[in-house]
């Protein structure tokens, strides 16, 4: 489904360059349960920008469901038709509640209201924050949004999920409802999941860990 | 050093109230490395942000080196000269690089130029950025934010800090070495560590674990 070939990503900081993805080689296929593990800036979630397409690498190609993605246009329409995605700092749109966070990407998907109410209800209880869906996000434990993240992802079900540090925020019970929910995903319904992680409660459920150290995936 | 009489807080939420704390009494003496542990959502930054002089309870006392805050001027003076906090989402000045995060405290300390830096540096190379110094934090990656709102709480070696999940964002070598470094400013210098966290690599080193469910200390 998702095919990375000798991806490279460097930012510019000041006069000097930061290399964050040295030639990066990935494949990943359907219904695959994938854990991107490393150390602290290690390449991490800049890989996973450019696997979800917010980002693009300084060379080398992505592939999704084997077509690359050519001009802003393309890599707009299918983040949002394909891709579900938890960021590393939840990325809550603070005046909108938790209920409409998580309703947000159904609105772009042209859903009826009905059918969104009971399908955003359905992960409300899913991530177990049902009695906290009119606060907004600062009116939310960290926990809490994370899971409004984890939600919001997950709730179009797209054919692959990519998730950054999902579990950093929750306490053991309730990370380990969360990977149940995404395997659940995983092997019910198909869905990709790629996650980087530092967590062993998440890793340790993977179909896979890849290892990244200094932007190289060994 | 530290004394929760019966405290509570609750919040208003439209026509609701959320009860976050519930006569909750605690006593942290000097020089101690106490855990406090819950599920999400369970009152720990709540708690946390009474013991730092950032919010005021609706009923009970905090008492800090024997002594009440009386008054928003003595608050703010106190929260400046007696704790470190590292917060859950970092708080981090977005303007302003890592060096300049951290040495923000210093400045407000009347500490002249040539120890600040000194001292700065150091805490860059104890928490493992010293190459990012002049980075800003979205030039950052997630854990090497966490490492600066780490440094920025320990740099003018307050009586105590308050650490808000502190190592949820690292892999598990940083979050070691993070926790060595706390026990060494606690066993070194008598720093008292109030640190909320659900990550056993932290609560495994602490003295005393207070666990909270439902804004209950049990
Ligand atoms: N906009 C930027 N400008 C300059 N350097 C950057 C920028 N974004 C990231 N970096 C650097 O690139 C490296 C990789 O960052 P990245 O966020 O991918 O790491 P990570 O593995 O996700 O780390 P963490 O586990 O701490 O979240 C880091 O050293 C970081 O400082
Ligand atoms: N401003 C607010 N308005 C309304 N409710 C709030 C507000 N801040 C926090 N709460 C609620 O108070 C409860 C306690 O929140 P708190 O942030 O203390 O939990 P926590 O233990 O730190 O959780 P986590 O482990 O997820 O960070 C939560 O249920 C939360 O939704
Ligand atoms: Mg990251
Ligand atoms: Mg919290």
């Amino acid at each position: 489904l998702l095919i990375c070939n000798q991806v490279s990503k460097s930012y510019r900081q000041g006069s000097a360059r930061v290399p964050a993805l040295r030639q990066v080689s990935l494949r990943i296929g359907e219904g695959e349960f994938v854990a991107l593990t490393g150390p602290s800036g290690s390449g991490k979630s800049t890989l996973l920008n450019i696997c979800g397409l917010l980002d693009q690498p300084d060379n080398g190609e992505l592939l999704l469901a084997g077509r690359p993605c050519h001009g802003e246009r393309e890599r707009v329409k299918r983040r949002r038709d394909e891709i579900g995605f938890v960021f590393q700092n939840f990325g809550l749109i603070p005046v909108m509640s938790a209920f409409e966070n998580i309703e947000y990407p159904l609105l772009l998907s042209g859903m009826p209201a009905a059918r969104r109410k009971e399908r955003v209800e359905r992960m409300l209880d899913a991530v177990g924050i049902a009695d906290f869906s009119h606060h907004l996000p600062d009116a939310l434990s960290g926990g809490q949004r994370q899971r409004v993240a984890i939600a919001r992802a997950l709730v179009k079900e797209p054919p692959l999920v990519i998730a950054d540090e999902p579990t950093a925020n929750l306490d053991t019970a309730t990370a380990e409802s969360m990977v149940a929910l995404m395997k659940s995903l995983c092997h019910g319904m198909g869905v990709t999941f790629l996650i980087a992680t530092h967590d062993e409660r998440m890793s340790a459920h993977c179909d896979r860990i890849e290892r990244i150290i200094d932007g190289v995936l060994s």
